[in-house]
């Protein structure tokens, strides 16, 4: 079963166009193997993608670098994915 | 295993295999207003079902709704909602007016997992799937997104050609026969007035055209009725949605579901994206199925009754 341990969602807002711009060179960044569950579309509209434990850093420091605001959306995917299982594991004992 | 629908829990996440065995209980408990349709197999062999709602005791192809849910596997809320919507029409049918109303005149079509493969990968190896499961040539990438293999505009900008990406558009248009399966189903009933697929999340209710900036042909029509159906959405639960075009509203999509509808003459092709809390994503917690469901009940009802009322 993937693990996913350490991933993170981080919510990106990009305030204009250039901004959009620049998630969308991010996007393009394969070695960081993202997984934008929102992608970027409007300056205004935020942005939703899931960060591999190994990317965080990486991620992190592109979007301060670029002026792009952030916040955690999810601290721990797995955290939640457990609880998950654990709701259905209840439900089905 | 709940011993029939009115035990089953609508309140957690099912496996396919409960949602199959949930839809036989449906058939076997209404068997004169459902019926299960299988419309072909997926890549990995598994069967496609659609449930038909009807009230006709002819051979005939009366005017129709389709509504699908979870053609992107992870959406679990969809898949989930789609359950809740199959038990609600047995229950509503005979008690609500406008719904029997609908029934008494056309037929719905119920298709509760669209990607059967990749809903059971999302429950045996990766929670996050979203494509089908097809092997793609030259690549151990797998999977094409369901949502950009449709023959209107494909390949074209707002779909990607790269294996292993999320919008990965297929090898060719109806190359996932998870698409094909729906693509020669809809040519051969020939009478589909309403079509609605639904996704998850982001609260959006969406119309043609994804492709294009280009203002659909009945643009001000699906406006109009997109914004009754929002209202209608957000007076049970106070859930807000944004609604427009594709193309206007999030960003360009091409090879999407509903552009080939629209493409096809149904006029009423709308696709939702169901609710997020701003926290949890794909990862919607369960206690929010019902109410997600509910509400994207009342949206629904809104268009099927437009659909049964505008006739065209």
């Amino acid at each position: 079963r993937e693990d996913f341990v350490g991933h993170q969602v981080l919510r990106i807002l990009a305030a204009d166009e250039a901004q959009v711009q620049t998630v969308k060179e991010l996007e393009e960044l394969e070695h960081l193997q993202l997984d934008f569950w929102r992608g970027p579309a409007q300056p205004g509209s935020s942005i939703d993608v899931r960060v591999p434990f190994a990317s965080v850093q990486a991620v992190k420091m592109f979007l301060e670098s670029s002026g792009l605001s952030y916040s955690i959306m999810i601290e721990d995917v797995q955290a939640l994915l457990d609880e998950e299982q654990e709701q259905m594991f209840a439900f089905q004992a | 295993r709940a011993a029939n629908t009115d035990t089953f829990n609508y309140e957690t996440y099912h496996t396919l295999d409960e949602i199959y065995s949930f839809m036989d209980m449906l058939v076997a408990e209404n068997p004169n207003l459902v019926s299960k349709i299988q419309i072909g197999k997926t890549y990995e062999g598994r069967p496609i079902f659609v449930l038909k709602f009807s009230t006709s005791t002819k051979e005939e192809k009366r005017p129709a709704i389709w509504i699908d849910t979870g053609i992107h596997s992870r959406e679990w809320v969809t898949q989930a909602s789609g359950t809740w919507f199959a038990k609600k029409i047995t229950k509503d049918y005979k008690q609500d007016k406008t719904l029997t109303s609908i029934l008494d005149n056309m037929d719905i079509f119920l298709e509760i997992v669209t990607n059967p493969d990749g809903y059971a990968f999302t429950h045996s190896k990766n929670r996050l799937w979203r494509k089908t499961r097809s092997r793609n040539d030259g690549t151990s990438c797998v999977g094409a997104d369901p949502n950009r293999n449709w023959d209107a505009a494909f390949g074209k900008p707002g779909a990607s050609g790269n294996p292993c990406t999320e919008t990965y558009h297929g090898k060719a248009p109806n190359s996932e026969s998870e698409v094909k399966s729906i693509v020669d189903f809809v040519q051969n009933h020939k009478n589909i007035k309403a079509f609605i697929s639904i996704h998850s999340y982001s609260q959006l209710l969406l119309y043609p055209y994804g492709y294009t900036k280009d203002p659909a042909p009945d643009q001000q029509e699906l406006d109009q009725l997109a914004k009754a159906a929002v209202d209608a959405l957000s007076a049970v639960h106070g859930t807000k949605y944004k609604y427009g075009s594709i193309y206007t509203t999030i960003y360009q999509a091409s090879g999407n579901t509903v552009d080939w509808t629209y493409g096809q003459g149904i006029k009423y092709s709308y696709t939702f994206e169901l609710r997020d809390t701003g926290r949890y994503g794909f990862l919607l917690p369960a206690a929010q199925i019902v109410p997600t469901a509910e509400e994207t009940w009342a949206a629904l009802m809104t268009i099927m009754d437009h659909t049964h009322k505008h006739p065209y």
